[in-house]
């Protein structure tokens, strides 16, 4: 899946992908 | 530890030596966040088990638009949780030398 990439203004890096769906609880 | 509806776990091995670890994180179930939350995955991050609290890297996720505002404690919470088990597996399986 695509991933993208936050960086806070103090340096840190977050990075984002999609979750699997497996690891996702039922509504 | 306590669900709180915000999943945290690692993003690698621990080897058990390095201060910095990298960690995941992802929200598991909306409807105990307090702010509305939009879906934007799971978080993945570097997180320094000597220097730094993981409230500060929760504001950080807030600042970064990850989160509202009154969910910094929840986040923060769920990240000092899974940083403590880190911590309590390290003292009882030390490094090999």
């Amino acid at each position: 899946g695509a991933t993208t990439q936050v960086v806070h203004s103090a340096g840190r890096r977050f990075i984002v992908s999609p979750v699997p769906e497996s690891r996702l609880k039922e509504p | 530890a306590e669900d709180t509806g915000v999943r945290v776990e690692l993003a690698e091995e621990d080897d058990g030596r390095k201060a910095s670890i990298a960690l995941k994180l992802w929200v598991e179930d909306p409807r105990k966040l307090k702010g509305k939350y939009k879906d934007a995955g799971a978080i993945e991050f570097t997180f320094d088990l000597e220097k730094e609290v993981p409230e500060g890297v929760a504001q950080e996720m807030v600042e970064s638009g990850f989160f509202h505002e009154s969910d910094a404690k929840i986040v923060g919470k769920s990240i000092r949780d899974r940083v403590a088990l880190i911590k309590w597996r390290r003292a009882r399986t030390p490094p090999s030398a």
